[in-house]
């Protein structure tokens, strides 16, 4: 379909099945149309679509279990609107893309909260614009502070999650965090944050799971970890 | 380049191997 065709269908304000069928092909088209077409799709697009998953978050379910399928595929479409210069940049210029992505991190939906957390990471660590990865942790802090938990405590929570892949992907949001930071006193706080609120104990647990994605964040994070107490 | 896609699956990738935090 064309891209004015999907921003028309997502105005309609379709819902449950046909909503889903919707974002699904939306999701594919994304992924393999050139660029034009996602430019064509546009902000426009990336708004209705921002709007749509904040609504979505705000609801409860008259069907348990369909509005969070419909968040999830958001989330893939915002990966796939993502992919190139264009959809990312436009990304970071919305408002509320990364507070969004951040009230996607749900333990209660690991399969979302993957790529979630994942996407995050991603923009965490672009290098332009500059400090991305204090916007990502304003957010996780302004969603904490609305909720009245801790701002670390979803991570962690997904880190006791049974789930390698989710467990993996927390890893890289913490890692993206930490590195980002070009201050050692803010490196040194985030991590000693995270491991008062229970890091410690559960990297113990991650150490004794053999798979090769977990080795990788674990090495990063001790290797961090251990050059900057040489700094301190 | 503008046309290119593949940007977010890259810095994926990274993420996943850890390419994307070796120091420079």
């Amino acid at each position: 379909k064309s891209a004015l065709v999907y921003i028309h269908e997502l105005k309609e304000e379709l819902r449950d099945t046909q909503l889903l069928s919707c974002l699904e092909s939306l999701r594919v088209s994304l992924n393999n149309n050139p660029v034009s077409w996602v430019q064509n799709f546009g902000a426009e697009g990336l708004a209705l679509l921002l709007n749509l998953l904040r609504r979505l978050q705000e609801e409860k379910d008259e069907y348990p279990g369909m509005g969070v399928k419909c968040q999830h595929e958001i989330i893939r479409c915002l990966k796939a609107f993502m992919n190139n210069k264009y959809g990312l940049k436009s990304m970071l210029e919305s408002k509320e893309g990364i507070p969004l992505l951040v009230k996607a991190i749900n333990p209660k939906v690991p399969h979302m909260m993957v790529d979630a957390v994942k996407l995050l990471s991603a923009i965490s660590i672009l290098e332009h614009p500059e400090n991305l990865h204090e916007r990502v942790l304003e957010a996780l802090t302004e969603e904490a502070e609305r909720r009245e938990i801790e701002r670390f405590q979803p991570l962690l929570a997904g880190m006791r999650n049974h789930n390698i892949a989710l467990k993996g992907g927390c890893m890289q949001l913490i890692n993206a965090l930490i590195s980002r930071g070009e201050e050692l006193e803010f490196r040194i706080h985030i991590r000693s944050e995270l491991l008062r609120l229970g890091l410690r104990d559960l990297l113990t647990e991650v150490r004794t799971i053999e798979n090769d994605e977990l080795r990788v964040q674990l090495t990063v994070f001790d290797e961090q970890a251990e050059d900057d107490s040489e700094d301190l | 380049e503008d046309d290119e896609t593949g940007i977010m699956d890259g810095l994926l990738e990274a993420l996943q191997s850890g390419a994307a935090f070796r120091r420079k």
